[in-house]
């Protein structure tokens, strides 16, 4: 029987529809590329199996177990469950190189079978967690954890930096693992304690629309989330939010602003650790170009999430290219400061 | 070690779909419920 867990919510696949930050791995020996989201709202690292029957492998690249002589066969099935079906796949173990840092025996899931057609189009091949171990739902130690064990890097620390420049801008983005890259932020790191070790899950003291506390007015709570492009919140809160920016609903879910209007449009504050996160409307609004015409998005989507602690929002890349973020494992806090 | 990952940024699968005109309909097929969240708020919550 597969080792099936229920994954996030049904939004899981569809927040893989805006993610926009990879970089490559390498796995087995000699060594197979991939390129993955590092996403700190998932722990587990699955790449497309030579096995693989769906759409989705035929176009990206796909683990060829046979190949690896660093390869040890595990044979027990995984499964991520999706809104729209299962992930299903092999778990393996192999020898892991993620930039000069090499890993070895590292569990991953060999993907057989990938749901609906989102999968076809990404980028990437799959997904490297960095979340909790609490979060996997494959067994064994997540990459970052086998990371700490077999001292590979220095600190139990890694960072991000996501830069909104569309491509070509220099970096576009920069996980630091083992430490931070001060040249990517203005100092100091302001510390907000993780409230529960599966997501970054931080608390959320409140959120204010043009300096008027709006939502949360109680504290609700925050994952920080690699792996989510937008800003997410109960429905309720995101729906009155949309209209205090001025957003109007398309007929497929999305919000639109008025380009033309961004100058004027409240900034959207988020209060964490006591300390204020601001952002403009030209910082949570998302443009695209269609054909010549440009249109802005808003950056902020209903995903109702419930925890324990109360309705999950989630700092997605819309937050994180404004602000740095450092994750400690050792401390077991979430570090933020202006890139 | 402190090791530095440069990360790739590309067009998402959402705007890749846009700009071919698909996006509709893949959140037709894949996401109906997308739909019936435009009049989410016009009903009592929960």
């Amino acid at each position: 029987t597969p080792s099936l867990r229920l994954g996030r919510s049904s939004e899981r696949i569809y927040n893989f529809m805006d993610a926009q930050y990879y970089a490559d791995i390498r796995l087995g020996t000699p060594e197979q590329n991939f390129s993955v989201i590092f996403d700190t709202g998932s722990a587990d690292l699955w790449v497309p199996s030579s096995y693989c029957v769906s759409q989705a492998c035929a176009s990206h690249r796909r683990f060829m177990a046979f190949d690896s002589s660093t390869f040890h066969h595990d044979g027990r099935m995984f499964g991520i469950h999706y809104g729209s079906g299962h992930l299903l796949g092999v778990m393996a173990r192999d020898t892991l190189k993620v930039g000069g840092l090499t890993i070895l025996n590292q569990e991953f899931g060999e993907s057989v079978y990938e749901p609906g057609s989102t999968f076809v189009l990404a980028k990437f091949d799959g997904v490297l967690g960095m979340g909790y171990p609490a979060l996997a739902e494959i067994l064994g130690n997540p990459v970052f954890d086998n990371m700490l064990a077999q001292k590979t890097v220095d600190e139990p620390v890694f960072s991000f930096y996501l830069s909104r420049r569309t491509s070509g801008g220099n970096p576009e983005g920069e996980l630091m693992l083992g430490g931070t890259d001060e040249s990517m932020y203005i100092a100091p790191i302001h510390w907000i304690p993780v409230t529960a070790k599966g997501y970054w899950q931080i608390k959320l003291d409140s959120v204010a629309v043009q300096g008027v506390s709006s939502f949360c007015p109680r504290g609700c709570q925050a994952i920080v989330d690699t792996g989510t492009s937008l800003i997410t919140g109960p429905s309720h809160d995101i729906f009155n939010l949309q209209q205090l920016i001025g957003a109007t609903p398309t007929n497929i879910g999305e919000f639109l602003i008025d380009c033309a209007r961004l100058s004027s449009l409240p900034h959207v504050t988020f209060v964490l650790g006591g300390k204020e996160y601001t952002l403009t409307a030209e910082q949570y609004v998302r443009k695209e170009m269609l054909g010549d015409r440009e249109m802005c998005f808003s950056g902020f989507q209903s995903v109702d999430i419930l925890s324990p602690e109360g309705p999950l929002w989630i700092l997605g890349d819309v937050f994180l290219t404004e602000f740095y973020s450092v994750f400690d494992r050792g401390q077991d806090r979430v570090g933020l400061a202006p890139a | 070690a402190v090791v530095r990952i440069p990360l790739r940024r590309a067009p998402s699968i959402r705007s890749q779909l846009r700009a071919d005109g698909l996006l509709e309909e893949f959140l037709r097929d894949h996401r109906p419920d997308m739909f019936s969240r435009r009049y989410a708020h016009c009903f009592p919550s929960g």
